[in-house]
């Protein structure tokens, strides 16, 4: 465990928590792409899979759960709870686009032709393009709540983070996932265009406003 | 190195 590493899982973390807290303060998931949603349930369920196959630490464990865990739970709110302010009309990013070359490029590349191994690599790859739908939204409306906005760069940033992490590891442990890697460059670079808003707008205090 | 190792980051 190294500073990227674990600022990054807290990243991760915090954006988890302000996206649930959002949506149960405001009782609405007004500006949240569902669908975005559904993929990290997706994401994290394949992943993680691997909890009752190979333990790795308490911290490990737990942080799974709560990822596992509040993913589904947003998913309720956005779906069931809170249905009627859900914004389906401008969620229609078609996800099978995403979902499907994922898990082909997954029996494709990766480390070792076995279950959970496949799992764990449609999970980095989709991972990495699971935000889409979100930003498709964002770019449908023209506009995000600051709220939303705070989540986009706190879920960023933890991808962002992780590849520092790689680099440390490469240097001090020699270590280094080369399917990791690329999907997390792919994955932090889908969210620049976000950051150069956010940086330019949001932290300004403005409304992140897309121009027309 | 890549091979071998558990998935051991989140």
């Amino acid at each position: 465990m190294n500073i990227f590493r674990l600022t990054g899982d807290l990243s991760h973390l915090l954006a988890i928590i302000i996206l649930l807290v959002k949506i149960w303060k405001t009782r609405s998931c007004a500006g949240i792409s569902g669908k975005s949603q559904l993929l990290f349930a997706l994401v994290y369920t394949t992943r993680y899979l691997d909890l009752v196959s190979t333990y790795i630490s308490a911290y490990n464990t737990f942080m799974k759960l709560i990822f596992i865990c509040a993913s589904y739970a947003t998913v309720y709110l956005i779906y069931m709870k809170f249905k009627a302010t859900y914004d389906h009309n401008h969620d229609t990013f078609r996800v099978e686009f995403l979902i499907l070359p994922s898990f082909v490029l997954s029996l494709l590349i990766n480390h070792d032709f076995a279950v959970l191994e496949i799992l764990w690599t449609f999970s980095i790859y989709l991972e990495s393009v699971a935000i889409l739908p979100q930003l498709f939204l964002v770019s449908k409306t023209g506009e995000a709540e600051s709220i939303t906005s705070h989540y986009l760069f706190a879920l960023g940033s933890y991808r962002g983070l992780y590849l520092l992490n790689w680099i440390y590891r490469y240097y001090a442990e020699s270590h280094y996932d080369l399917i990791a890697i690329v999907a997390g460059v792919v994955q932090t670079v889908l969210y620049c265009d976000f950051f150069y808003l956010y940086v330019t707008k949001v932290l300004k205090g403005k409304k992140l406003q897309l121009p027309a | 190195s890549s091979d071998g190792n558990p998935h051991d980051e989140l």
